[in-house]
């Protein structure tokens, strides 16, 4: 049977939350040259059942809603990143050397139910 | 301020905030490398360095903290100007995986008047310690003989092996003997003035070490696919 969309406001729904690092907040921005911060972008939301086949889920999401359905007890389907991206940073040590370092996997681009 | 500082630089894999004493100017192929990477999204491997073409994610440019060994006039044998070179090794953690170090010596921006003799570059290793207190290091094994005609631009000398050694022997720092001899042509039929070269070589000459590192927990491929 169709399962009805529940109503109400979809804010509470899993979704990316962004948030901005600024290296100039943190003090950082004397020995940071490159960029001016980070987005340390969040999920956050819920994933109800009704939801699971929209909300970008993966399988395993929609069968642990699912199964929290029939029994409470099992955990909801949680709200994670689905895809991230990296960051370069150009920053100077205090032994004169200017450093370009990569790292993968820190700015949340999209979330979903898992 | 809600989160601790130590926190996040430990994250990013920091040990402390730096303080430097001088802003180094952003070298050039960092800056290249970083706006490239910048640009160009997520999609591509950010752990190989395909300006360098080899793999690695974090990119150290370590300035030369050397001197010159002669301060007179060239010398009649043609010998142009010595220069002690030193890198300080010590920003350079065992974790990571050396892939490159590239010693640059920039000769002067590149033009089409007055190229100057043809030279020879020598470069060695300085093995002994405590240099500093020496007002003439010895070159000891030689890494490299290049002849160089119409010196200007960079040069550039692979010295992987030999920070590989130093690293592994745990010396904090690579010390090299730079000799630059500047060769006159008697018979080219130009008349090339080997003081003013020398003296040019000797204001622009500029030497850098680029040490490229690869720290395998840092570079995992995402494995999570979407539904």
């Amino acid at each position: 049977a169709a399962i009805p969309v529940p109503k109400g406001s979809c804010k509470n729904l899993c979704h990316r939350h962004q948030l901005f690092v600024s290296f100039q907040d943190l003090g950082w921005h004397k020995w940071v040259i490159a960029p001016k911060g980070f987005m340390a972008n969040y999920c956050h939301g819920d994933c109800p059942f009704s939801m699971a086949t929209y909300l970008n889920s993966s399988n395993y999401a929609f069968m642990q809603a699912l199964m929290h359905v029939v029994d409470p007890k099992v955990p909801k389907a949680i709200c994670i990143p689905t895809k991230l991206s990296p960051i370069s940073m150009l920053y100077q040590d205090n032994d004169e050397n200017v450093i370009l370092r990569h790292y993968e996997d820190m700015v949340v681009d999209e979330c979903g139910c898992g | 301020s809600k989160f601790q500082e130590h926190d996040i630089l430990q994250f990013l894999d920091l040990e402390k905030t730096s303080s430097p004493r001088r802003f180094q100017p952003v070298p050039r192929i960092l800056r290249k490398i970083f706006q490239a990477r910048e640009a160009g999204g997520a999609s591509q491997d950010l752990c190989y360095v395909k300006e360098l073409g080899v793999r690695g994610n974090l990119l150290r440019l370590l300035p030369d903290q050397g001197f010159f060994l002669n301060a007179q006039e060239p010398s009649r044998d043609g010998s142009c100007l010595q220069k002690f070179l030193y890198f300080n090794l010590s920003a350079i953690k065992e974790k990571g995986k050396l892939t490159m170090a590239r010693l640059t010596l920039d000769l002067g921006p590149r033009s089409y008047y007055n190229l100057g003799p043809e030279v020879v570059v020598v470069l060695s290793v300085v093995e002994e310690r405590g240099v500093w207190r020496r007002p003439h290091p010895k070159p000891g094994r030689m890494l490299a003989l290049q002849s160089v005609p119409g010196p200007q631009g960079p040069l550039h000398f692979n010295l992987k092996d030999v920070v590989k050694d130093r690293n592994s022997n745990r010396l904090k720092s690579l010390g090299l003997y730079l000799e630059i001899l500047a060769k006159e042509d008697r018979y080219s039929g130009e008349h090339f003035q080997v003081e003013n070269t020398c003296l040019r070589l000797k204001r622009s000459l500029h030497a850098s070490l680029l040490v490229v590192t690869l720290n395998p927990d840092h570079c995992r491929p995402s494995s999570r696919k979407r539904r």
